[in-house]
């Protein structure tokens, strides 16, 4: 459902060209779960940034329900990534004056859904926010707004969930429930790929890579560090 | 160093009352590490806007270097907070426009302080951002920018440390290496209280406080969850 092939990503930054992504393979399959590990600066929010049209590559291509993306014009990418895929930032990315409930609604404004509220109201539930739709982001905890930017991610039913370290902010428990709540997505044919640094999350994973100074490393089956 | 005594914090939040501390008596003594673990929406970020003065309690009081900082005037507070604490907070906070290394001298330039740079850089190496000087935050991942707050907080050499998830989004290693500057600062007499969710910080401490629900209880020696 989402792939890089060969795709390299270069930065200007402090003066110097960063190599970030370098000649990365990767795809995700309906109803995969992915887990990205690898050490702080390695590349895994690039590579999200990449999957999830976010950002264009340097070289190679990324390719989403068949299409590449980066033969598409801006409006384009735009339209597929906001049809195809959920994200999670890693850090989170709130709109400050609206209440959690807005914020998760907010990807359903551009087009006709009656219902959306309501989905998104489940969802809150579901995160354990049954009591926080009223609040806005700086009347909640950090955990709490990362899991609103969950319950955002999903609200559209995307076909591809992107999330950067969604349990980063979660003590156990709360990381537990919102993994059951990504274990139910997959279960209905989405695609998900976590960056995390916590085990937990990837032993949910039904593969890992690790990605290391912008290489990738296939690491399934062995405890990911 | 720093102490909270029958500390009250309540906010207005979505149109009610949130009992975000609920008398909460705690105190780090020179030199000490003290974890703060708990659910996520538990009290701990308040307990440290509160202990590091950055938020003024409902009632009780906050004690710093044996005066009432409760009874003091918003600029006492500011200098006093300057002065004696140093934060790392969850979400950064890191300013757009400037390098690594200007966000981290940012707190030495209310006074004469020459060597200020030179320590930044130095703190800046020691959490493995040796290369990233002249990058801005933009051009930094997300654990790059938390290491970059963590040298901030530690560039005036302050008497207590507080730290909100300071390995929230770092892997292992790179975590253990902030946790190693962390054990060289209490050893010469700093306080720290860390927030956490991540088990290897709690191992690091002398001792762990658990907070659910605004509520305190001392947890030290058992296995923080
Ligand atoms: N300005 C505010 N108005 C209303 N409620 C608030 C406000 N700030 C925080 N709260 C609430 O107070 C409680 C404690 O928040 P706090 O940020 O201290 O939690 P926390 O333990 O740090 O959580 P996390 O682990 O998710 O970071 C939460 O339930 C939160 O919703
Ligand atoms: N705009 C930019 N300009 C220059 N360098 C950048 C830019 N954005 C990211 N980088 C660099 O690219 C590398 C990869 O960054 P990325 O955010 O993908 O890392 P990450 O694996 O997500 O790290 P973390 O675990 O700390 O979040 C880092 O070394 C970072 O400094
Ligand atoms: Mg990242
Ligand atoms: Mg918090």
């Amino acid at each position: 459902s989402l792939e890089l092939r060969n795709t390299v990503k270069e930065y200007d930054g402090g003066g110097e060209t960063v190599r970030a992504l370098a000649d990365v393979d990767f795809s995700v399959a309906p109803g995969e779960f992915v887990a990205v590990v690898g050490p702080s600066g390695s590349g895994k929010s690039t590579m999200l940034n990449t999957l999830g049209l976010l950002d264009v590559p340097t070289s190679g291509t990324v390719r989403v329900a068949g299409r590449d993306a980066t033969t598409m014009t801006d409006p384009e990418r735009t339209r597929a990534r906001r049809e195809y895929v959920g994200f999670v930032f890693q850090q989170f990315y709130l709109i400050g004056n609206l209440t959690a409930l807005e914020n998760v609604t907010l990807p359903t404004v551009y087009h006709d859904d009656p219902d959306a509220e309501e989905r998104a109201r489940t969802l809150l539930d579901r995160v354990g926010l049954g009591d926080r739709h009223d609040h806005t982001p700086d009347e909640l905890s950090g955990g709490q707004k990362q899991r609103v930017a969950i319950a955002r991610a999903l609200v559209n039913g995307p076909d591809v969930v992107l999330a950067d370290e969604p349990t980063g902010n979660l003590d156990r428990d709360t990381g537990e429930q919102v993994l059951g709540e990504f274990a139910q997505v997959t279960e209905r044919g989405v695609g998900l790929v976590a960056v995390t640094h916590d085990p937990q999350v990837a032993e949910f994973a039904d593969r890992t890579v690790r990605i290391v100074d912008g290489r990738l490393t296939e690491a399934s089956g062995e405890a990911a560090n």
